[in-house]
């Protein structure tokens, strides 16, 4: 059930699209300051369902769609998509791999693709459930949140070991 | 239900000192239920760095306590891996040597997990399979390039 | 006491200004007071990389925004320098390139400021003109040595 | 008004007397993680009369006594001198040089000194009041704090420009 690709058009600083491939092991991303490796963690979170605007550094939700800069115009639509391996049958369909797919309108409108058919946010967190994918528990750590872990909330943490147990 | 979170916690417990000893070199970390109300209390983390004595999480280096949240995650993870685990410089406050330990540590689970990791540091850098160059050309645009494949250049 | 405020103001974010520029390598940025109240209001920092579109804060990147807090840092010193300055590793989230500005920066304000710089990076290593290493051979025992002087070895 | 020299004695992980001496210009300090850097800047914090255990990273004044190892017994006492220059008697002393010290005893008992002379905390805060040395402000910036200077409460911000203005 691991990550096969990522396809990012229109997120945030990545208004050409980028597509990415990744294999089992381990993948480093880098580049320097403000280039954009938050951002790519940032669309995984989103593709992955993530609702809270600040979760993902904005105010509101449309600060995701990129705004432009000096030179070029803002778009209109973000759009990101992740492949993730089903060889194992994890996933109730018969493919070999499931795509997922996110799309936001500057309106407001969002539309949700699994496997490119169309269907609610809801179908895409309830696909993940048990499978310790997702943007709670602990497979995805942001910037700065390793700490969050040692929390003197102890309720945050207790979040946590059950998402584990 | 109870029992079976006992069961869990238990095993996360005592990863967390065998994760503790292995990224610190010696010293020792628990995990308690702060009351008898298992399912709803909080759990307090205990940890003391080789040769130190017991003390309070707050009087921790900045580099000592990435390094105990790193030790926690990786029990966790040792208990029931995920299918892939997106990390986004955590190892920001370790000095070089502490991200050898954690480079070390990746690899080892990266047989039951695939890491992708955001990363300044080379020590992490060196310890990855495939490398993914982010820059941005023309400002405020960012693009990818790959730069370095599995046992290749 | 309230003209004397303003003045003080605007002369930081003109210098706020300035520092960002040299920081950045362009862009721009602006502190504005939140109402007329100008002695109790809350004030807001606005700031935009070069070449980047005008957003909040929250959405530039650790960096940028690490950056930006030590353009403003620099630009009150300019205003008014403290006799001395012990700054604790307040560089960590920027990469070597905005290390080596920001290594830069401190040696053009030490001939007003005294700087005392605890860091884990090399760049404000190279800056110094006096490096004391601390260690703890004995373990939890901490003890310092004398490792390099002004314009010897 | 540099900093000529600094004496930490039983303070945190300092057991044994250490003595640095600094020059104008940059002063690096370096070494590994949980080494006593930190500790460095917090002993600075509290001579010039930190009050908040919190703030020093503790629960409790106390915390700040060296309370021993797994092969050395605690001290009884935590003392902290600060040495700086008064050639150009920026301070109210005859002296060329000003030497501030404070001690903390196991048994709660504070002491506060002056060029070794006997004094209350309140002499030590108003001797650095107007010089931009202390405890406020932003002479002293403590490790993860720099965003601080970012913060979205703009009050936190206020207090800053005040103390420059
Ligand atoms: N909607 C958007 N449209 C255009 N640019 C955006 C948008 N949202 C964020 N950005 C830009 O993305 C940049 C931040 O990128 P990111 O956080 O990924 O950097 P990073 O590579 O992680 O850097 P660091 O190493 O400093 O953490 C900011 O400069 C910000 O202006
Ligand atoms: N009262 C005390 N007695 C003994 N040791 C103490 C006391 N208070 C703190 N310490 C120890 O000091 C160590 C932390 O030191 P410090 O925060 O200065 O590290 P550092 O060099 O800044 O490291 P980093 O690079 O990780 O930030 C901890 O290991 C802590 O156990
Ligand atoms: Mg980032
Ligand atoms: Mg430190």
């Amino acid at each position: 059930m691991y990550l096969k690709r990522l396809e990012i058009k229109g997120f945030k600083s990545f208004a050409d699209k980028v597509d990415l491939e990744f294999d089992k092991g381990i993948t480093a991303i880098v580049g320097p300051n403000g280039s954009g490796k938050s951002n790519i963690y940032d669309s995984i979170k989103w593709v992955l369902g993530e609702q809270s605007a600040k979760t993902l550094r904005g105010s509101k939700m449309d600060d995701i769609i990129f705004a432009g800069t000096e030179s070029r115009k803002g778009l209109g639509c973000a759009e990101v998509s992740l492949t993730i391996d089903n060889s194992k049958k994890m996933f109730p369909y018969d493919y070999s791999e499931i795509t997922v797919t996110r799309r936001l309108y500057k309106s407001g409108e969002s539309e949700y693709l699994i496997n490119n058919t169309q269907c609610r946010l809801k179908d895409i967190t309830e696909l993940f459930m048990d499978t310790g994918i997702g943007t709670d528990g602990y497979s995805l750590i942001g910037q700065g949140k390793i700490e969050e872990i040692l929390s003197s909330k102890s309720e945050d943490r207790r979040m946590l070991f059950e998402e584990a147990a | 239900m109870k029992e079976q979170f006992e069961e869990k916690f238990i095993i996360i417990k005592n990863n967390f000192n065998q994760t503790f000893k292995e990224l610190f070199g010696g010293g020792f970390a628990d995990l308690k239920l702060e009351n008898d109300d298992i399912l709803t209390c909080g759990i307090d983390i205990i940890v003391q760095p080789p040769g130190k004595k017991l003390q309070s999480l707050s009087l921790l280096s900045g580099g000592e306590r990435g390094l105990s949240a790193i030790a926690l995650l990786f029990a966790i993870l040792r208990m029931k891996p995920t299918p892939f685990c997106v990390l986004d410089e955590i190892e920001a406050a370790l000095d070089d040597a502490n991200v050898n330990r954690f480079a070390k540590f990746l690899k080892d689970y990266s047989k039951d997990t695939q890491f992708i990791v955001i990363t300044h540091r080379k020590g992490s850098m060196a310890a990855a399979d495939m490398l993914y160059g982010v820059t941005m050309e023309e400002k405020g645009i960012s693009k990818v390039i790959s730069l370095k494949l599995k046992g290749g250049n």
